[in-house]
């Protein structure tokens, strides 16, 4: 691994939350830790929990986080991603 | 939008007739639309709550002040939230102005207002379009999120979506979109399908990349895709020469020159400084210009493709007294009134060339330029805008985009108070309302109809909300031709999809062509997506059937990119509207042979479904190589169903 390895921000897609609609906090909250934990199992738990900026709890089941392209590469092959996508920039029209 | 809705016939001349969709929907009442975008100008009048009654009690929003406690909500704007951490992880650290859903920018409240604005009277940008500013449902509840900082990031796109399906909002505006990207590695197409399996409608612009083809953006079926177009107002500012050759473009400057008094006219190109090239001072950037060369002289610069206001900014930092902005071929041949800081006229390319033409074969030429007008009740209206992007349709070919188009040249809505009107840091005016251009303001026209549609039939779905407003657009001008382009070419469904948009006919389409959640996962597994993939974002395990085709997906518009001899397709249309038959009409496309089976439906009762299948055919080899265009009409004699057939022969 080079010393400094480029670090880019992406998005994690899981498709849908297991939870049904109607979800309180707390259950908010454990589908942040599910994201901890499935990226640590990749990265270790710390480092997930730091790389992490959005974890996206609601409808759509996901997170943001800064991760190197390898890191991306090899969640993307996870059977439980839908995709990995850099976190890129959109135009007002 | 002070005049916008009358051209859509929502009203005349200010006055709301009983059959207007307006009075028949209530304003919009009860329907909550979200916008994902720069944020909003809360003090706006346009989000007055004066006469809303108390907020639904299915709205789970709230009203995130972040770091600006002077931020406020109200009965009307019933919720705001921003998102920025996507933008930091790029962009790094940010201004304040970021933690709070406050609009800096204007495009947001510009937006918001244009779909869910409260009435304002007497709104104008410095007195020209002067009228009632309002969105298309303006009684109807908005909710802002901020998702568009220093750019609009997916990462923020996303959790933007996120909350707003949480928060309960009926109607999704998104006058955003970036490159066509796979659909579930595009923020938007994800956040939209989401959106989407929960009723929630959603609008996306098509993009500003036109006037070539291909160049649409939000691209999944999922999503209403907005083309823009023109209404029927301009804002004309003559040029003068001395040759007396006078031409016709748009302002909206506040500065006039004196009465009749011509200046000496000069080419931005021999105005340039001593250190700059002859192309940058062509297009009048910062620092390329001579004051000893402009000073007291109109100046002629060319658009280029870069932003346009700020070129009379460096006119006037010139010593210029007006300047003549001339499109180059590259940026279509729209000309948008803007609100320059001096006397100023944008002209359209042929025009600009015969400026130019005059300028560098005249010793002394001179020109005058005239005060702009409001006009109204121009001819023809609406044509295709050039910016407006087109199709085909580059991730699937086999759906039409953009769906519709809607007015988007030349919006008066509301503003921000943060900057002036032509976004530039120099620029030290306010505006409660400005006048912009763009498919982002032709996107929100539709939210708002369809924030009517939601107030009137509460339990269609997205997917039959678009069909009503796809079957019943026009493809007609205001004169009774075909819909043009800015070229004075007939436009095609690849500039405006089904048609102009007739929120008044779209509230009684007849029949629709519906499509459930689970229409959307065979459409996915007609795309490639496998199985395991599929039960990740479908919530129960779904079995893709094993005759899905692109083909036959229920949409209302008709596309076969690959026509090889035949192909049948079939479709089921809806009776949402009153017991009767409806036969077939088709206008078949050149070189393509077309026949419907049965030729006619009979309905009777509302629910009902029938389906038809229609038979496609390469009548002559070598007819229909490139894309040809036709259509096909359900008619009852009332209703007239209308879908566009694209076809390319392979």
């Amino acid at each position: 691994r080079p010393t400094f390895a480029i670090q880019k921000s992406y998005v994690v897609y899981l498709g849908v939350h297991s939870h049904g609609p109607e979800v309180s906090s707390i259950d908010f909250d454990q589908v942040t830790e599910s994201h901890y934990d499935f990226l640590g199992s990749f990265l270790g738990r710390k480092k997930a929990k730091d790389v992490v900026f959005y974890s996206y709890t609601r409808h759509i089941n996901g997170f943001a986080a800064t991760l190197e392209e390898e890191e991306a590469a090899e969640i993307a092959k996870h059977p439980k991603v839908v995709s990995v996508f850099l976190n890129k920039r959109r135009k007002l029209h | 939008t002070t005049r916008s809705w009358d051209f859509l016939r929502l009203e005349d001349d200010g006055v709301i007739h009983s059959s207007s969709i307006w009075k028949k929907a209530r304003f919009g009442e009860d329907t909550i639309i979200g916008n994902l975008d720069t944020g909003v100008w809360p003090r706006s009048k346009s989000f007055s709550d004066e006469e809303m009654g108390p907020i639904p009690s299915k709205w789970k929003g709230i009203c995130q002040k972040g770091g600006d406690a002077s931020f406020r909500c109200n009965r009307k704007l019933i919720g705001a939230r921003y998102f920025n951490k996507g933008s930091a992880a790029i962009a790094g650290p940010f201004n304040s102005s970021y933690d709070s859903p406050l609009d800096t920018e204007g495009h947001g409240s510009h937006t918001l207002s244009t779909a869910g604005g409260n009435f304002v009277a007497g709104a104008n940008v410095f007195g020209f379009g002067n009228g009632t500013a309002k969105g298309g449902s303006p009684k109807a509840r908005v909710a802002a999120y901020k998702v568009c900082g220093s750019g609009c990031f997916d990462a923020d796109i996303l959790a933007g979506f996120d909350f707003a399906i949480h928060d309960g909002v009926d109607v999704l505006s998104v006058s955003l979109g970036g490159d066509a990207d796979p659909f579930f590695k595009d923020s938007v197409a994800i956040g939209s399908f989401h959106a989407v399996k929960n009723g929630i409608v959603v609008i996306c612009s098509a993009g500003n990349s036109g006037p070539d083809d291909a160049t649409v953006s939000n691209l999944a079926p999922w999503q209403i895709t907005v083309g823009a177009s023109t209404m029927d107002r301009q804002f004309p500012s003559y040029v003068n020469l001395g040759n007396k050759m006078s031409f016709q473009g748009e302002s909206l400057s506040t500065k006039a020159l004196p009465p009749n008094k011509f200046f000496p006219l000069i080419g931005a190109a021999h105005a340039k400084a001593a250190n700059a090239s002859a192309e940058d001072a062509l297009l009048c950037k910062a620092g390329t210009l001579d004051p000893r060369k402009v000073k007291g002289k109109i100046l002629v610069c060319l658009r280029g493709i870069t932003a346009r206001v700020d070129k009379g900014q460096q006119a006037a930092l010139a010593g210029a007294v007006g300047m003549v902005l001339a499109n180059n071929d590259l940026s279509g041949n729209e000309i948008i009134a803007d609100p320059h800081v001096l006397p100023a006229s944008h002209i359209n390319y042929a025009d600009g060339v015969a400026v130019f033409n005059y300028v560098n074969s005249t010793r002394s030429p001179m020109a005058y330029i005239t005060r702009p007008k409001t006009q109204l009740n121009t001819k023809p209206a609406p044509f295709m805008a050039a910016f407006s992007s087109k199709g085909p349709n580059t991730i699937t070919p086999e759906i039409l985009k953009p769906d519709i188009t809607a007015p988007g040249v030349s919006v008066i809505a509301a503003y921000t108070e943060a900057q002036g009107p032509t976004d530039e840091d120099f620029d030290n005016r306010r505006v409660l309302f400005n006048s912009v251009s763009g498919t982002s303001m032709s996107c929100p026209h539709v939210s708002g109809i369809v924030g009517l549609l939601k107030t009137l039939h509460p339990n269609w779905s997205p997917a039959a909300i678009r069909s009503a407003i796809m079957t019943s657009a026009r493809t007609r001008d205001n004169v009774v031709e075909p819909i043009t382009t800015s070229f004075y070419k007939k436009a095609t469904p690849f500039s405006y999809g089904a048609g102009h948009v007739q929120p008044n006919r779209a509230m009684d389409p007849g029949l629709v062509y519906d499509l459930t959640v689970n229409d959307y996962l065979n459409f996915l597994c007609a795309l490639g997506y496998n199985q395991t993939q599929i039960a990740l974002f479908s919530e129960r395990p779904y079995t893709c059937s094993k005759h899905t085709s692109l083909a036959n997906f229920n949409y209302p518009s008709i596309t076969v990119p690959k026509l090889n001899g035949s192909i049948t397709v079939t479709r089921t249309v809806k009776n949402v509207g009153s017991p009767g038959t409806y036969r077939a009409h088709v206008k078949k496309p050149a070189g393509i042979s077309i026949s419907v089976k049965p030729g006619s439906l009979k309905f009777e009762k509302i629910g009902e479904e029938k389906t038809f299948k229609l038979t496609l055919k390469v009548k002559e080899a070598n007819a229909a190589r490139d894309y040809v265009f036709g259509g096909l009409t359900w008619s009852d004699g009332k209703h007239y169903v209308r879908s566009p057939i694209v076809v390319k022969a392979a």
